[in-house]
């Protein structure tokens, strides 16, 4: 059988709010390991890759490797059920044809389950290559969702020019034009609240503010985010989820026709 | 400007 126990469910909705808007369904790997998912939204222009270690969960037992396609938008709205301080328990057997979720409130005088379907997925992994990045940007996560937000008002991509002055986010558009500098901070009176460059080579990227905007809704996961780019390779956006694993977003850059 | 599939970036495995 399958079971994985988070103490705080609150972890498991803040993971679903931030896939929910560019997946509709993923099929969720879990081995002795931990938990995997990897998933291209429809259009194919990004890639979710999402990692919950084993050790991370508060209870983990998986007897055998399950692939179990899951709907998104229902695992999320099953996911809202939970009270805020609920404990989340995900139990499947061998061969499922469904998964349950389990809540329950701190005290234990509340327990609901909800049984969800699985659904028949076709298999379909990519091999994803190591990559050594020009520059590797550590900013607030709140800095990154506000600069995406604000760009986006003038148009349709936003232009991430790393060089060792800093980083440059700028968007134009027919209203005009804006952009926003950042600098290396590393004196910042809270680690979470440092600018970290590190910059190999200069570079020069466009991205779509549709996806970006989506990476985002990862934000509560975590204080920082970290921006990996090399020319001609997909934009790597990454939050860790606490002590028990990773979102990464991996988003091709926009070329010149 | 036109926008690449992130699938030719990765092998399919």
């Amino acid at each position: 059988m399958f079971e994985a126990r988070l103490v705080q469910s609150a972890i498991l909705k803040k993971v679903l709010d931030a896939v929910k808007d560019l997946l509709t369904e993923a099929t969720f790997e879990c081995s002795d390991s931990g938990i995997q998912v990897q998933a291209m939204d429809s259009a194919h222009v990004s890639l979710v890759s999402l990692n919950l270690r084993s050790d991370g969960f508060d209870k983990y037992r998986c007897d055998r490797n399950l692939s179990m396609g899951m709907s998104i938008s229902c695992m999320s709205k099953i996911l809202r059920c939970a009270g805020a301080e609920d404990t989340v328990t995900l139990r499947a057997w061998d061969n499922p044809e469904s998964i349950t979720f389990i809540f329950e409130s701190p005290n234990k005088d509340k327990l609901a389950e909800y049984e969800m379907k699985l659904i028949n997925m076709d298999q379909e992994h990519l091999g994803i290559p190591e990559t050594s990045y020009s520059c590797v940007i550590k900013m607030p996560s709140g800095e990154f969702s506000r600069i995406c937000r604000d760009l986006s008002q003038f148009g349709e991509s936003i232009t991430f020019a790393c060089s060792k002055e800093g980083i440059k986010f700028s968007a134009s558009g027919d209203y005009g034009s804006a952009n926003i500098k950042l600098v290396q901070n590393t004196d910042a009176d809270k680690e979470e609240e440092a600018v970290v460059i590190d910059m190999q080579e200069p570079l020069k990227l466009t991205f779509a503010c549709r996806y970006l905007n989506c990476f985002v809704k990862a934000g509560p996961l975590c204080n920082q985010v970290q921006l990996s780019m090399s020319d001609d390779v997909p934009l790597v956006c990454e939050y860790k989820i606490g002590d028990i694993g990773h979102i990464k977003y991996y988003l091709a850059p926009k070329i010149d026709d | 400007m036109s926008q690449r599939s992130i699938d030719s970036f990765f092998t399919r495995i």
